[in-house]
């Protein structure tokens, strides 16, 4: 990727937060479309031979893997089975890339260092993985028609088997529970083989409950925005002036010329054809015009190549509520820009009153420095926690929007057949972009930190992640315009710096997330399914889901008709335990939690730890006494323990059903 | 009279590994028995041996549900399709 390494910290001034030498031995296990492995973000200079103890094979051609690209295996039995044999001439059996996914994602957690990099001129620098020492394995588990659980489960079973120690997987598909859920299964496995897995939440923001992953054992990973942006223009025939933003690379429209410009609405017979979809533009009506479609339903580039066959000759692409003000950047077939709701409002109220509606392009090139930034992406999926609500998700956000990293040599950047260009790298955005940026910093946090468990390094990314600018004002979410909450955010932006040296972190064993099944009443064969093992939940103990030792604070309380905690003058008593280990020199360390609300307190039992020496551990109980609240309010706060020197974060939502 | 083929789709089969009969020599022999018991013709598409423990096929859905009735069987599951996010 450019931009992200100096954007998170990892390079400044050219210079690059140091890799340890271990980290030549970390490798990252990709579950994805494959990989192209001619992408320069593959080159194996200066690497060493492959570490000791791999396991994997090479199923592309041998010449193709290599020290950084070390393993390369594909998935098709289960996807064959339901859809029938692979058409080899629309996609490789094999793990070559087709669709760019893949490669984008395991170029961007562990890509080498390339200079010159960019999309058509967008975005142009030198563009690296987030761990460029890394060695990368690529598990090809997606096809054209999706990606099969049973294909999943395999290419997981062999990541595991092949020696990986992360894993990356940027994709979803509703809520199972638990043990009906193959990647949450699979994800335990690999968390007992000291395995980080990290997955992405979802793109179904802005609304609530719409978080995929969400398994304790699992990373997930909300996506926020970079200070980058690709400046277009929308001039009205009326003066008038509107910023949005654009890929677009081909000949420009005349730039002293307005063209005459159409509401899609309006040139359709279909009562969907303001979105543009296939077939539903006249011609007659459209043919040299730019035309303003509504976001929705179809693929934004989809919508451009419906206006260009239309005979258009330029789109303006609005966004609608679920939207926002996010301005997602595409590299259209045609001259293209992409405005927020706010502006396409004026601009459609322009169409449907003026007479003779004329518009023209403007095409501006990459700017750096946007602030605010991060701000949480609309699409990015939110909480609460469908599943477990005690349990906060995501964990955290890291850059998902408009985001540079490699692409395949068989897909132009639109993904669309018709789109003959090709590029190394292409700028596309999703959870599934910001998913591997936190797999390849949790590879530079493991190369340093070897003895570290998977939730270890969770928790290092976590507690050090922010929630506020340097201006000291809270992170934004871009669909409100408000300060996002941590059901948007979970622990915030993540700060791999400061995640290198967290001071304390919250351990988890697999033996306590088995005591966390059992507190959610699961049966033996349920528990067996996802641990592989006969484990008994004992009699005598009262498990509790508070007890978890996440590093954040998902705290479920009842309305007063419903009752429920211990009940005492109409407020209720929630408590929490926690125990932090020490990763640290000695420290004291004190606690801090800022007032949620005057009807909720909070009181940290003891508050102030004394570590006197490395690996120590110190528990804490975190009573929460809240009044009742209408069903459905949220609070939210944050509590922190710091020794001066570090600050050891846990965001706390308090939610009221 | 017609016959009508029933549609097929894939299972996940989880397996407790500890409840193998002793006269299987292999837990792959004992999935294997298992699912021949339900269908002649089914083949497993993957055995899973660290992940899970198990196999996935291709059974009718009363195929399916006779196998989740046979001894050492904790469930069989639908497979799932997923989605890039």
């Amino acid at each position: 990727t450019t931009r992200t390494p100096e954007f998170l910290g990892l390079e400044n001034n050219g210079v690059f937060l140091p890799e340890s030498d271990s980290m030549t031995d970390v490798i990252i296990g990709v579950l994805d479309t494959g990989v192209w492995p001619e992408s320069k973000s593959f080159r194996d200079t200066g690497l060493g031979p492959v570490p000791n103890g791999w396991r994997g094979v090479c199923q592309l051609n041998s010449s193709s893997c290599n020290r950084k690209l070390i393993g390369a295996r594909f998935f098709s039995m289960g996807y064959e089975a339901t859809l029938g044999p692979i058409d080899a001439s629309k996609e490789s059996k094999s793990p070559r890339d087709d669709d760019g996914h893949g490669t984008h994602t395991s170029s961007t957690a562990g890509g080498s260092v390339v200079e010159d990099a960019s999309l058509f001129g967008y975005a142009t620098g030198t563009a690296r993985g987030m761990a460029t020492r890394a060695r990368v394995a690529v598990y090809k588990v997606c096809w054209i028609g999706g990606c099969f659980s049973s294909d999943i489960l395999a290419g997981m079973e062999k990541a595991i088997e092949d020696g990986v120690n992360v894993i990356s997987m940027s994709l979803g598909g509703g809520t199972s529970d638990y043990h009906r859920d193959s990647v949450a299964i699979g994800a335990f496995t690999a968390m007992e083989k000291g395995i980080l897995v990290s997955c992405s939440a979802g793109n179904s923001g802005p609304s609530e409950y719409t978080l995929s992953n969400v398994a304790p054992w699992i990373t997930t990973v909300g996506a926020g925005t970079l200070d980058r942006d690709f400046p277009a223009y929308v001039s009205l025939g009326n003066g008038k002036n509107f910023s949005g933003v654009s890929l677009y690379s081909g000949k420009p429209l005349p730039e002293d010329k307005l063209v005459s410009f159409i509401y899609a609405g309006n040139a359709t017979n279909a009562t969907n054809g303001n979105l543009c979809m296939t077939g539903t533009l006249l011609p007659e009506v459209v043919t040299g015009k730019i035309v303003l479609c509504d976001r929705g339903i179809n693929a934004r580039v989809q919508k451009g190549e419906v206006v260009k066959e239309a005979g258009g000759v330029g789109m303006v692409l609005v966004n609608t509520a679920a939207n926002g003000e996010e301005l997602v950047a595409d590299a259209h077939l045609l001259p293209t820009a992409a405005v927020g709701q706010k502006a396409g409002e004026i601009i459609k109220e322009y169409l449907l009153t003026e007479s003779n509606p004329s518009a023209s392009i403007i095409f501006g090139s990459t700017k750096v420095g946007i602030q605010p930034s991060p701000v949480v992406a609309a699409f990015s999926s939110r909480g609460p926690n469908s599943i477990t609500p005690e349990v906060l998700k995501p964990d955290l956000i890291a850059p998902g929007v408009n985001i540079l990293a490699g692409w395949s040599g068989a897909v132009g950047p639109t993904g669309l057949t018709v789109d003959n260009r090709r590029s190394e790298f292409n700028i596309i955005s999703g959870t599934s972009m910001s998913c591997p940026h936190i797999s390849g910093l949790a590879a530079l946090i493991k190369s340093v930190h070897p003895e570290w468990s998977p939730a270890a390094i969770r928790s290092a990314l976590m507690t050090t992640a922010y929630t506020v600018y340097k201006t000291g004002e809270k992170l934004q979410d871009i669909s409100t315009g408000k300060p996002s909450t941590a059901f948007d955010h979970g622990a915030g932006h993540v700060d791999p710096a400061s995640a290198i040296d967290p001071g304390l972190v919250y351990d988890i064993t697999a033996d306590d997330y088995l005591n966390f099944l059992c507190a959610l009443n699961y049966s033996a064969p349920q528990i067996y399914k996802l641990a592989k093992r006969n484990f008994t939940c004992e009699a005598n103990k009262k498990f509790s889901v508070t007890d978890l030792n996440y590093p954040s604070f998902a705290v479920v309380l009842q309305t007063a008709q419903s009752g429920g905690g211990s009940s005492g003058g109409g407020s209720t008593v929630v408590k929490y335990t926690r125990t932090l280990t020490n990763v640290g020199s000695p420290a004291t360390y004190k606690a801090s939690v800022s007032p949620a609300a005057e009807s909720v307190k909070i009181t940290v039992e003891p508050d102030s730890l004394i570590f006197s020496e490395k690996n120590e551990k110190k528990t804490y109980t975190v009573s929460f006494t809240a009044n009742s609240m209408p069903s459905g309010t949220n609070l939210f706060t944050r509590l922190e323990w710091s020794d001066g020197k570090h600050i050891v974060g846990s965001p706390i939502a308090l939610s009221w059903t | 009279s017609t016959t009508t083929e029933i549609p097929k789709q894939t299972y996940i089969v989880h397996m407790a590994k500890s409840e193998k009969p002793p006269s299987y020599e292999t837990h792959s022999h004992w999935y294997d028995s298992s699912l021949k018991s339900v269908s002649d013709s089914a083949t497993t598409l993957y055995t899973y041996n660290t992940i899970i423990h198990g196999f996935s096929t291709r059974l009718t859905p009363k195929q399916a549900q006779s196998l989740e009735s046979l001894p050492g069987i904790l469930s069989v599951l639908p497979e799932l399709r997923y989605q890039l996010h």
